[in-house]
């Protein structure tokens, strides 16, 4: 464990009582070795590495805990507060219907995450309906379609500029009483041009009261580019971390919670529609730390 | 950025963090910022071929070309959710036909919403034929009746697309290995292909993932898909150093004719940016 690992370490150096400089940095040698194994960005870690330092450095050891266990603890709860502690759940709008547009990579897990999502506004109360706009996939929208029909959960797709089926959409659903609308995009690379200026025209042609960038919690270091660029060019409410349900540290969660300073909102944790939930910080920050 | 000189001081700590941002991972990273220090190099070209050198060594020394000689043989992909299988299997199907081979597309994803409608709409763009199991079917019988009926009807080669798992699903895992069971009882030797589809986006989850499909499965080979992302999919070095294993193709992007034999030297420079 990462508590052996720092205590191997501080023993070597044969201290004890106060954290002196040298111990402190052995110890966050095996923090950051552990963070990068975890998939935390580079960046990220030698940034967190610092914060840490700064609160041990001079520390008086506690009498219940050991100087490696004393190190954890700030750890973890330096990670908790980054990771954060904002409401997590869906936020619905004063004015119906809220839309919520699923955004990111390829395969990352939105057209799965939309139907979840559904099923959560369904259990708060609300009637929610999906969108299918991604129709450049093949199948795609009958993936949506398919999921939609099994939990009884209004369907909507179209023909042309993603923007008006939305815009459609927005009215349809006025019509119908729907008061949650999930709008379900194509993947993308945040690279690419043409297809994040897709996603400005979709948010600038609908009243989108939520932007979620739903990532693979597998996801490497590459997260700090990813959140970073959705976030300047659409603008992101939080994140969807999906495949919790794998055994991946999920250092991804810290990387863009840092980089973007958004929340993760919520956590895929397996392919049914039932397989959401909120995301809890305390659980991220022990999973990380392995 | 500080890597200009190797002579300059901070030139290793930027090389090593070059390596971390391509998904290298920790350990690697050290060791081969390591290895390119020892060999002295005086300029950055010399550090480049120093780097270069030092990746295509650690990467395995097996062939990255697809074993296709027996008529028919089976190819067999999987791999985690969402990797790229499905867009891979129909990228290699393109491929083959128009390398003048007679491929058969076999939609195994039983599992998956529409995951069986996605394989045949891709195998009719590629204007290939396509083998649907029936939602819901056992993977294993889908694959044994396609390779059957690809060696009654002269199909040379047989992709079977499979539905994502993760390594740590105990239960799929054995179904999968039911499925390579059964497709080699289906005809000796089958499958001559066995690819495990990777995400160049995902970290070092892929090393643990390449472990696991290995232990059940014995992997031929690896598909690193999606690097036309800024990911660089560093992990394949680790899992090719580890386990022997090649990476034999590199998906550059969602059309058909984003497929590419992989070029170790190719990728080397790539992660040097
Ligand atoms: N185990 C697991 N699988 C998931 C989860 N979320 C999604 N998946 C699976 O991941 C794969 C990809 O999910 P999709 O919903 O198709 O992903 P997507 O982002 O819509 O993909 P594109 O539209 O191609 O960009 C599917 O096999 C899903 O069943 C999760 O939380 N856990
Ligand atoms: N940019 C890019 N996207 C890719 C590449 N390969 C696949 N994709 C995309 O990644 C997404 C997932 O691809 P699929 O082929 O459905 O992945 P899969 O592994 O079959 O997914 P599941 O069957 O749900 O596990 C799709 O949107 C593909 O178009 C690639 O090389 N580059
Ligand atoms: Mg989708
Ligand atoms: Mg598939």
């Amino acid at each position: 464990t990462l508590t052996q690992r720092i205590g191997s370490a501080l023993h070597k150096l044969g201290g004890r009582g106060v954290l002196r400089p040298e111990d402190i940095d052995a110890a966050l040698r095996e923090v950051r070795l552990a963070l990068l194994e975890a998939d935390v960005n580079f960046k990220v870690v030698k940034e967190f590495s610092e914060r840490v330092k700064e609160r041990t450095l001079g520390a008086a050891v506690l009498q219940s805990l050991s100087p490696a266990q004393q190190v954890v603890k700030v750890v973890h709860e330096e990670l908790v507060a980054l990771l954060g502690d904002e409401a997590r759940g869906l936020r619905y709008s004063a004015r119906p219907p809220t839309v919520v547009m699923l955004v990111g990579l390829q395969g990352a897990g939105k057209t799965t995450t939309a139907i979840k999502l559904a099923l959560l506004a369904r259990r708060e109360g609300h009637r929610p309906v999906v969108a299918g706009l991604d129709l450049r996939r093949p199948a795609a929208v009958e993936q949506l379609r398919t999921l939609a029909e099994r939990e009884k959960v209004g369907f909507t797709t179209g023909h042309g500029a993603v923007e008006e089926i939305a815009s459609e959409a927005v009215d349809e659903a006025g019509q119908t009483g729907s008061d949650v609308l999930i709008l379900d995009t194509a993947g993308r690379l945040h690279v690419d041009d043409e297809l994040m200026a897709e996603l400005r025209r979709l948010k600038a042609a609908v009243p989108v009261s939520e932007t979620l960038l739903v990532a693979d919690a597998m996801t490497g270091q590459d997260a700090v580019n990813v959140g970073i660029a959705f976030e300047r060019a659409v603008g992101i409410d939080g994140f969807v971390l999906t495949k919790l349900d794998g055994d991946a540290r999920g250092g991804a969660a810290l990387s863009l919670r840092v980089a973007t300073g958004k929340p993760v909102r919520f956590a895929g944790v397996g392919e049914k529609p039932a397989d959401l939930e909120l995301f809890h910080p305390d659980r991220m920050a022990s999973r990380i730390l392995g | 950025r500080a890597l200009a000189s190797p002579l300059d001081p901070a030139f290793y700590a930027g090389l090593e963090e070059l390596l971390l941002a391509g998904d290298v991972g920790p350990s690697l990273a050290a060791r081969l910022t390591d290895s390119v220090r020892r060999r002295k190099p005086l300029t950055l070209e010399e550090a480049r071929a120093a780097l270069e050198a030092e990746v295509v060594a650690a990467l395995s020394a097996k062939p990255r070309s697809l074993e296709l000689a027996a008529n028919p043989s089976v190819v067999l992909l999987y791999g985690v959710n969402g990797a790229g299988k499905t867009t891979t299997v129909a990228k290699l199907a393109s491929g083959l036909k128009q390398a003048g081979r007679r491929p058969l597309v076999v939609a195994a994803d039983t599992f998956r919403a529409a995951g069986i409608e996605q394989m045949v709409a891709w195998a009719e763009r590629a204007g290939v034929e396509a083998f649907a199991g029936k939602p819901g079917g056992d993977a294993a019988a889908v694959a044994f009746d396609a390779i059957q009926a690809a060696r009654g009807r002269g199909f040379d080669t047989v992709l079977v697309d499979t539905a994502g798992r993760l390594q740590t699903q105990h239960n799929l895992m054995e179904e999968l290995r039911k499925v390579a069971r059964v497709v080699g009882r289906a005809l000796e030797g089958a499958p001559q292909e066995s690819l495990l589809v990777l995400d160049a986006t995902l970290g070092q989850n892929s090393l643990a993932q390449a472990r696991a499909f290995n232990t059940a499965l014995g992997l031929t080979g690896l598909v690193l898909a999606k690097m036309d992302g800024t990911a660089r999919g560093g992990s394949v070095i680790a899992i090719e150093s580890e386990l022997e294993v090649p990476t034999k193709l590199i998906g550059l992007g969602e059309k058909l004719e984003d497929l590419y034999a992989f070029d170790p030297a190719w990728f080397a420079r790539a992660l040097f940016g």
